[in-house]
């Protein structure tokens, strides 16, 4: 299944 | 006192606490935004969803997160964000905002469709942390301590939850004595209120519905972070 949003954003680039 | 490494340890996350905020466009809207439930309901899930991400990016620097399984990490997420978004609103009430502010957003709150049997125990809540008078340096380990919580859904290495979790506790304990010497229960009362919020946790489901006034949708963070279809 497509990556889900949670995961996207906790594989992102930590941004300040 | 607090050992040097656990100077830098609270130092960090009180640092990575603050450095998350909720955008000022959006919190601009609590004062431009016209006063309907509709307006309202569609504010307060805007402010939830960058809640959801300040929240994310605030776990993602959590010491030893990220050498945890990734399934974890979501199972984590998922079961603490309701607990530390409480947590981050009662300080928002109790410390942040300017007090007009705090004014307009309860108003918001009270007037977009949420029954009054969520919203009672809500500021409930949000006024017995203001009466523990919290630190932001609480706020910002508590918050932390609800995040890496060994015991949710779905967790399957508890054990490295729990060694992540463990330091944040000993640093918490020792600032509570120092900073409220005339009140040694002051650690316990705080740990008491992570019971309290078990519950809002676990009575979050319903209030949704509730919310849900002529069934507008929440945005797909919140359906995904919250469970909700």
């Amino acid at each position: 299944d497509e990556l889900s949003l949670l995961k996207k954003l906790l594989l992102s680039p930590a941004n300040v | 006192d607090l050992t040097p490494e656990q100077q830098s340890l609270l130092h960090y996350i009180m640092d990575s606490y603050n450095r998350q905020c909720i955008p000022q466009y959006i919190t601009r809207k609590l004062l431009q935004e016209d006063f309907s439930a509709e307006e309202n309901f569609l504010l307060l899930t805007e402010m939830a969803t960058s809640h959801v991400q300040v929240l994310v990016e605030f776990t993602k620097k959590l010491p030893g997160f990220q050498t945890l399984d990734h399934e974890d990490q979501i199972a984590l997420l998922k079961g603490s964000a309701v607990e530390a978004m409480f947590l981050r609103s009662a300080e928002i009430f109790n410390r942040k905002m300017p007090h007009g502010h705090t004014d307009l957003l309860e108003e918001r709150i009270r007037n977009s469709g949420m029954s009054d049997d969520y919203i009672t125990p809500m500021f409930n809540f949000y006024k017995s942390l203001e009466e523990l008078k919290m630190t932001q340096e609480e706020y910002s380990l508590l918050t932390a301590v609800v995040i890496l919580t060994p015991d949710r859904q779905y967790i399957k290495d508890k054990e490295s939850v729990e060694k992540l979790q463990e330091p944040l506790l000993e640093v918490l304990q020792k600032l509570c004595q120092v900073q409220h010497p005339e009140n040694p229960q002051h650690f316990a009362r705080l740990l008491g209120r992570l019971t309290e919020l078990r519950t809002f946790n676990h009575h979050h489901a319903e209030m949704l519905m509730s919310w849900r006034v002529n069934d507008h949708k929440f945005t797909p963070l919140l359906c995904e972070i919250w469970d909700v279809q």
